[in-house]
């Protein structure tokens, strides 16, 4: 089961650096197997995104952490894949490229996984197979509407 | 095992039996501030067996059930179903389709049925297990939760790990 | 000095009741000073949007906890103005209805206020004053340039 | 007491000498991911004197020296100039125009200045109380921060509340 975790620690390593590759359009990026001083054991990430040299991922900004952020679950997620997966707001703090860039990769997943994006950027919602809308004509009660991709400025439900 | 619809009946906003029809592919799910989007995202882990209120932003599973608005009375129970596509037969002792069922009253009691028959949460989280779905932090991203992963102690990513393998 | 401070916290609480009424449109908001078990003073927030019934602040969605953060820090700036205010991508999460209104309030201190706003929202940029952008050209080196705003879609520096 | 000009050199990814002009108003920055938005804020707080490298985002203070990209070398200092208008007379003792300046050395080594004269820290924050501006999290918003007030426990908030009193 050691060796077994081992394997799986290595595939994760490898999915990791190539999703953080992808979704970054280039750089590095590696997980570090360590030993806390309570003998416990640690994961540490290295990320560099392209262009810069390797800091600490404290210094990273916002978008940039939510990015390798998502290449980490995604790789974890490639080791034990679910037949869905539900993503809250993940594109909120990316800008316009990374975006695109993340939105390639969920549709290369397609057929395999059943993506439900929940999100206020009209970019995903472009590129989205369907869109649901959810409303609240009665105050304070939800309520579930089929939304048309054609005129998606008007159709999309305002407050 | 894909999902083809989610039935909510007196789950947070969700007062009104509503259905949602999930289609393969990628669905996007939108809406302004506060209208229920990632209350759907609390009713799917609930219904997959989610022990924790806190994971669902309550202080008690009781919060669960509507508790009101201006103008309409709170309600007395809280029902989610979820119901999945096992045409491909990943679960063979089960037919084409899988509905799971939780309900929980404002008493506290709850109830779980499994293709609408009466079962323990336990059934419901074994049936889980037997799929391989997980309801981990890769499976369901939450909002502003995403760079948890990278604040997290390195001991807390192990856990993660160690769940993925 | 306790007797300021009673002012000072009824000056909050009434502002903070204004703003959240401002920018959610409606709705109701308190503060409510309480001891806590270890003998401690302590402040809760009580958040009632719209429509909807007064419950705990951590049921609320990411856009109404954003609008209510809000709404409380901007009850403490108007106790104590400074005479600029940072603000970093506060409209995140929040809707175009939400960020029109938190646009228009921004409006209202303007003269007595220099806000500085870093944001993604192509509509904020739109209600700018001036608007500069930062670049890397140079992998890892920032650069200031100015922006134009009319064809603001071309000018915002692109990945 | 308005921002006229804010000047970065060697401070994060600012490693050139860069001015931003700050008018009255409303101003926006915007730019890519990892662009140095937020950056600037950090320079902001830096020269009014914050003294935890961890509300920087940094480990240690030596962290914002420009430590190198691919293609430039590390720098041995970081400096940040801002200029603030006191046409109104604010701060009676000073002229139209003050500019506070902090530069700290890679070996550790730190000075301020106030309008290029050499000064203590002490004499930067002295002048900065006087204005009555403070870095407080409701005069610098922070990306991702914004709900702190909300999840900090009711005894922090009052923390909050005693300093804006
Ligand atoms: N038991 C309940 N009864 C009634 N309303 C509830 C209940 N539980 C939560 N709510 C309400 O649900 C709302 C939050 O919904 P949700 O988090 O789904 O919004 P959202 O669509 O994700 O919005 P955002 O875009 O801002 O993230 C809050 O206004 C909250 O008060
Ligand atoms: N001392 C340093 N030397 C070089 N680069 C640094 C240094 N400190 C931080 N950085 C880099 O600055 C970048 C973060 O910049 P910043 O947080 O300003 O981005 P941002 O424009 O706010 O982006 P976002 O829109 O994603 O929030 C990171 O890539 C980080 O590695
Ligand atoms: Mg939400
Ligand atoms: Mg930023």
């Amino acid at each position: 089961s050691e060796r077994r975790f081992e394997r799986t620690f290595t595939t994760i390593r490898e999915n990791f650096h190539t999703m953080f590759r992808r979704l970054f359009g280039g750089g590095e990026a590696d997980l570090k197997l360590v030993e806390t001083e309570e003998k416990e054991r640690g994961i540490e990430i290295e990320a560099k995104p392209p262009g810069k040299r390797t800091q600490s991922i404290a210094l990273l900004s916002g978008g940039e952490k939510a990015l390798t952020s998502t290449a980490l679950l995604f790789a974890l997620y490639m080791t034990k894949p679910s037949p869905f997966c539900f993503l809250d707001e993940l594109d909120a703090p990316l800008d316009d490229a990374n975006t695109d860039r993340f939105m390639k990769i969920l549709k290369e997943f397609n057929g395999t996984t059943q993506f439900i994006l929940i999100t206020h950027n009209k970019h995903t919602m472009e590129l989205a197979d369907s869109l649901y809308g959810i409303t609240m004509e009665d105050p304070g009660v939800s309520k579930v509407v089929s939304v048309r991709l054609s005129g998606l400025q008007a159709a999309v439900p305002a407050a | 095992l894909f999902i083809k619809r989610l039935e909510l009946s007196g789950f947070k906003t969700f007062v009104r039996r509503t259905t949602l029809n999930v289609d393969a592919g990628m669905t996007g799910i939108v809406g302004p501030n506060g209208c229920g989007k990632s209350n759907i995202i609390d009713a799917v882990r609930w219904v997959l067996g989610e022990q924790s209120a806190k994971a669902l932003r309550a202080a008690r599973m009781e919060e669960l059930v509507f508790h009101g608005s201006e103008r309409e009375k709170p309600v007395g129970m809280a029902e989610v179903t979820l119901t999945l596509d096992n045409e491909s037969g990943v679960l063979s002792k089960q037919g084409p389709e899988i509905s799971l069922t939780r309900r929980l009253y404002r008493s506290g009691e709850s109830e779980y049925l499994i293709n609408r028959s009466p079962v323990r949460l336990k059934d419901i989280t074994d049936l889980i297990l037997d799929t391989g779905i997980t309801t981990g932090a890769y499976v369901i991203m939450e909002q502003g939760k995403i760079d948890s992963v990278l604040t997290a102690r390195p001991t807390e990513r192990m856990a993660l790990f160690e769940e993925a393998a």
